[in-house]
């Protein structure tokens, strides 16, 4: 589902070039469970925002379900980015002015669903991260973890057949974190892929396959009994 | 140093009441070490933001080195978050037009500190957290960790005689982690009183005594040798 191949990508300030990663091969099929893992500074969200077309590549080849999206329109990639990949950022991004619900439903809108079916997915996907007391809130009226879990629940509520999580429980207790595992695990089991970020070993350890960052190239590639 | 009496704080959001702290109270002594634990959701941000003088509860008496806060002006607790209190926030609070130099600079400005020991104490912050080589970038050029890690300069460059730092190993891996925990070592051992938020046990293990909130109140206070 996911070849890249040669992949580098040169951040550049004024004339300075900050190469953040350098020469990634990597390969993903459908169903796989992966975490990527390595130091802060490694190249891992970045990595994750070409994997998940919200940026391109400075060079390099990178093939989405056999399409090359380098030669994608703006339009293809929004339409990839809505219908099929479920996001969770580092930092949220969760719209500010928004409340809970809000954030949760706008996939849904943007996949053209009825208000009726919208309510019960929305209301559906705050349960199972425990914010259904918390659906009004806006963003700056919750806690960090519970915005962390706000963006959980958006990036799952439309069953993506790709979820992307970055660092999603950076923010969490364990108890919390081990919930948020279990919605991944049952996405997982119904077919669907997932690719995770973490720096926390007992995260990784529910995927299938760890593969290591260090200064913009992969380190290490070696699947793993799952937890 | 401070002293916490039947604090609570119920935030208001229209009509709703959300209470987040319940009558908690909490004695920290000059010089000690203190991680404070517990569910997302619990009040450890809000219980942080109320010790660090950005926010007043609902209702009880909160004595900083024995003046009451709550009897301060707005000048006093201004003066005191500056001078004497190093906040590392859960979201980092980054001046996002400032690059890294910049927003560890800050304080310094504040305290009104010459040109030339500015340069030299934000150089050192920065090394410390192991970004010299990011003084130049912004919080948007900058990884997940990185940002993190310019909070925590900001916050230690000034030598606080009291640290609060609400989840500063969140976006971090264990290595980088550890590095910033020694920093904290550093401070403390020099008889500077450290408060820290963590969910991550292996981080509350470098503190000497461990408060656990549960729904806005304190579920069990203990004092631990540390790592
Ligand atoms: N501005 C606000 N308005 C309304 N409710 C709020 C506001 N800020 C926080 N809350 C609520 O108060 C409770 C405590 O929040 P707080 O941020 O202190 O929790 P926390 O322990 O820091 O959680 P986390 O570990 O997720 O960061 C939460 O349930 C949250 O929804
Ligand atoms: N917009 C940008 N402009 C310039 N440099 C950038 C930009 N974004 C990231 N970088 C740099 O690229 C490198 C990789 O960043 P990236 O965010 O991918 O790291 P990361 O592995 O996710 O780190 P963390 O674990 O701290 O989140 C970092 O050194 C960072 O300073
Ligand atoms: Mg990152
Ligand atoms: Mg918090």
């Amino acid at each position: 589902i996911i070849q890249l191949e040669a992949i580098s990508k040169i951040y550049e300030i004024g004339d300075i070039k900050v190469p953040a990663l350098n020469g990634v091969d990597m390969e993903i099929d459908e169903g796989e469970y992966v975490s990527i893992m390595g130091p802060s500074g490694s190249g891992k969200s970045t990595l994750m925002n070409l994997i998940g077309c919200l940026d391109t590549p400075t060079s390099g080849t990178y093939l989405l379900t056999s399409e090359n999206v380098g030669e994608m329109t703006d339009n293809e990639l929004a339409d990839i980015r809505n219908r099929r990949i479920g996001f969770v950022f580092q930092t949220f991004n969760l719209l500010p002015r928004a409340n809970a619900f809000h954030n949760v439903e706008l996939p849904l809108i943007y996949a053209g669903m009825s208000k009726d079916d919208r309510q019960e997915k929305v209301e559906y996907a705050l349960e199972k991260v425990g914010l259904q007391d918390r659906m009004k809130h806006k963003p700056n009226e919750l806690s960090g973890g519970q915005r962390q879990r706000v963006a959980v629940a958006r990036a799952l509520v439309n069953d993506p057949s790709l979820l992307l999580a970055d660092e999603p429980t950076g923010n969490l207790d364990s108890a919390t974190s081990y919930e948020i595992m279990d919605l991944f695990g049952k996405l997982h089991s119904s077919g669907n892929t997932i690719v995770l970020v973490t720096h926390e070993e007992d995260i990784a350890a529910y995927s299938h396959r760890v593969v290591r960052l260090l200064d913009g190239r992969i380190s290490s590639d070696e699947k793993q009994e799952p937890r």
